[in-house]
């Protein structure tokens, strides 16, 4: 079970996140532009992201402890987990059905954008593979937690601070898990290793921006 | 535009509340 002090900190870190979402006029352009040529699709994509992390930014204020970090360190945590967070928001929302569009349109959008589908096709695996683990949105939300606060980032001075931050939703995570999922004791150790999958879509993300650009 | 920033420029903007751009 959660000690009282858990389940406040996983209530606290859930009013914050169910406040995660991306602006209504973002989502509205998706559903109302017949067009579907790849500039435009090019310029939703680039609002999309900035709205992600923006809205990142604001449930990572939130997140006990951060405030009181050095100003450099948060702009390196945010910076070192923009993607990562990204991409996991994305398969909740497209494995969870977040979105009250059509997650296909939004398919048909990311592949007809420009992006080769050499990024694209590992995107919507990995996807696949998040779904697989069948999260609740506690888990999201905390997963999302541990992978803001990851101490090893480049530029991080205080790594220390990072790692006291972290901790105390590492262990949340491993009790959701076993709570949720009874039946499959490897949950947590899972959700780790995604995390390690998440990693190389950083890598991806920049080379397939440079990719974007160049087209 | 916002798609003219960088995200250490959206990043930073964001951290002290400012979303004019």
């Amino acid at each position: 079970e959660l000690t009282q002090e858990q389940k406040d900190r996983l209530q606290f870190v859930m009013d914050s996140y169910s406040k995660n979402r991306i602006p209504q006029d973002i989502a509205t352009k998706l559903v109302l532009q017949d067009e579907n040529n790849t500039d435009e699709n090019f310029v939703f994509l680039t609002d999309m992201a900035t709205s992600h992390v923006q809205v990142l930014v604001e449930f990572t204020k939130k997140l006990p402890g951060f405030q009181t970090l050095d100003h450099e360190d948060q702009i390196a945590l945010l910076k070192g987990s923009a993607v990562e967070a990204m991409f996991l928001r994305s398969a909740e929302l497209f494995n969870r059905k977040l979105l009250e569009w059509n997650t296909d349109l939004l398919e048909e959008r990311i592949r007809n954008s420009g992006i080769s589908n050499d990024y694209i096709n590992p995107m919507f695996n990995f996807y696949k593979s998040v779904g697989e683990l069948k999260m609740t949105k506690e888990e999201y939300a905390v997963l999302t937690a541990v992978v803001i606060l990851t101490p090893d980032r480049q530029y991080i001075k205080d790594k220390e601070s990072v790692e006291k931050l972290q901790e105390p939703f590492l262990d949340i995570l491993e009790k959701l898990c076993k709570i949720h999922h009874p039946k499959n004791p490897q949950q947590f150790a899972r959700l780790l290793g995604r995390l390690t999958e998440l990693r190389t879509f950083s890598h991806h993300h920049t080379e397939m921006l440079l990719s974007w650009r160049v087209n | 535009p916002a798609s003219n920033l960088g995200l250490e420029d959206i990043i930073r903007k964001a951290l002290m509340g400012n979303y004019d751009d």
